[in-house]
Parts: C-alpha cells; structure tokens; sequence
C-alpha cells in the first residue's frame, strides 16, 4: 500500500492511498485504503491521513476518521490522536501497521505499530526525511 | 509548534521489515523511490499548487515505480490476479473518490480522482469503475504489465504457507 497526505500553502488538507492489497488475499476482498474514514480521510477541520496495514482492524476501528474525531471532538492534538489510534488500539484488535496524517498546522505525524514502514516527508525550508526501519 | 506554510508525508507500506532480510540494493531501490515521489509532491506544494495535486502526483509516482505494493508491482490474489484499490479526499470540501477492484487500469489513484470531480458517486469498483476509465480517456495496460516476478515468487511462498501477508514481511513480501 502507498499513501500522501498533504497542507498547502492555503492550508488546504489532502490525502490518497493506493494499494494491490495483501499476498494470496481471497478474490473481492476489500481492505480499509478505498474506505473513506477508514484507511483514507480529510478535512480542514481537523486533518489528513493514510494509512497501511491490516485494513480488516483499520476498518473496524474507522482509523482515519476517528483521528479526526478525536481532534474536532476532544481537542487533541494530531500527535496525541495518532499515537491513541496506532499504539493502544490498533494493537488491542492485533491491527498491524501505520499512517501518516498531517494537521492544519505543524508537521506531518508519522506513526506505525511494526519494525517498519517505508515513509517520507518534507515541510518548507526543510530537508527530506526518509526511512525504512523504526 | 512548527507553523511551516506546506507539509507533505508518504508511505509505501509497512509490516515486520528486518535489516538483514533487505539487501543493501534493495534498500536503495526503496529509499530512492520514496525520494522520488517526495519530490513529486512537493514540487507542486512549492510552487503553490494545491494539496490534492501534491498527494495525486505523489501516489502516481509510488504507483509507476514497481517496488511498491500499488500500480505495477501489486501484491497478487490467491487466484494470482491483480485487484487494485484506491482512494483519493480533498479536505477543502469533503469531496471523495474510491475505486475498488481494478486489474487494467495503469494509475488507479487518477481513477479515484476521476471518480471525485466527474462523477455522482463517491466508489465505483470493478467493471463499473474499468468502464468509467475507458470513457474518460485513462490509461489501461494489459494485466501482465503489473505482474512482477518478484509478486509472483511471493505468491508462491505465501501459498505454501496458506499466508497472507502484509506488505513488507522479512523483506519477502513487498
């Protein structure tokens, strides 16, 4: 699975997730990268996110969205919002994997629950950051 | 708080990725495929151009580059077939695309935009979506051109474990 999310000079918030799916998947399966609110979602109000891993847990948890939510709602910030979805409840349902969001301000979170995720990103005036591993 | 005007963020997959299990060519063929899609991205945010612009070429890029589970270099079903997906959301207005199910089209997050701007719906998926792409002029390419041998070896390991796996696990499965 491949994902973006992005602030524009306008503040505007995006995101897109393309994905082959999972090795020996069953024909028609459906993971959470097409679902809006599950493995995709924006919105000024509140962010951008994308994210990877077993779309099953994702979906059921409403993953995106619920970021989102949890910022509009309660007042959290991204990093904190994030770091409740991937890291206490995706774990709870064993949800593998990781997302990345980015908010109407400050810089992009990037957040996974396995050994890796091949990632990016890059803000004005500063330089690239890419890795692999945790 | 870094109040910096632009931000973008990609990925390209996850799961239990281990060092020793990626060789050092590997590893460059996927960080300088990241590196290229970053610069993708952020060339449109440079210039003032628009979120959703950003993450679209972004995607496209990651989707061309066949390393990557999306476009060509998708991961294949148990019947060893291509089902792509893709979703694209534009945070301005709420607008959303998602395609579901795809085995020709060449850049399924365009589909997905395509799905957004031109048409009534939010997802379209299989021949419904195929045909929606043949009408608006995007590119198909027959269903070898995505098929790697790589995806293919890894069917073959999964199906010999009745696995199904992540995206990237021991640096098998990608």
């Amino acid at each position: 699975t491949v994902g973006a999310v992005a602030r524009d000079m306008g503040g505007n918030l995006a995101a897109a997730t393309s994905t082959g799916g999972m090795t020996n998947k069953a024909p028609g399966r459906v993971g959470d990268a097409p679902l809006i609110g599950a493995g995709t979602y924006a919105s000024n109000r509140g962010c951008a996110v994308s994210a990877t891993g077993h779309g099953e847990m994702f979906i059921r948890l409403t993953v995106a969205r619920d970021i989102a939510a949890m910022m509009e709602y309660l007042g959290l910030d991204l990093e904190e919002a994030v770091r409740r979805k991937v890291h206490d409840e995706l774990p709870a349902l064993e949800g593998a994997g990781g997302l990345i969001a980015v908010g109407p301000e400050g810089l992009p979170v990037l957040s996974f629950n396995t050994p890796g995720m091949y990632r990016a990103s890059r803000c004005a005036g500063e330089s690239e950051q890419i890795a692999i591993f945790e | 708080m870094n109040n910096t005007p632009w931000a973008l963020a990609l990925h390209g997959g996850a799961g239990t990725i281990l060092r020793s299990k990626l060789t050092k060519q590997e590893e460059a063929r996927f960080r300088e495929g990241l590196a290229d899609a970053l610069r993708a991205g952020t060339a449109v945010l440079e210039k003032g151009g628009a979120a959703i612009d950003a993450v679209e070429r972004t995607v496209i890029a990651l989707e061309e580059n066949p390393m990557f589970n999306a476009g060509r270099g998708s991961v294949l079903t148990s019947e060893g077939g291509i089902e792509m997906d893709a979703a694209i959301m534009d945070g301005r207005n709420l607008d959303a695309g998602a395609v579901i199910g795809l085995n020709t089209v060449r850049n399924p997050i365009s589909l997905a935009r395509l799905v957004m701007e031109k048409n009534d719906h939010v997802v379209l998926a299989g021949k419904g979506a195929e045909a929606f792409a043949r009408e608006r002029g995007l590119q198909s390419m027959p269903t070898d051109w995505f098929v790697t041998e790589r995806r293919r070896n890894q069917l073959e390991e999964a199906r010999k474990t009745q696995a199904v796996s992540l995206d990237h696990n021991d640096g098998k499965y990608g």
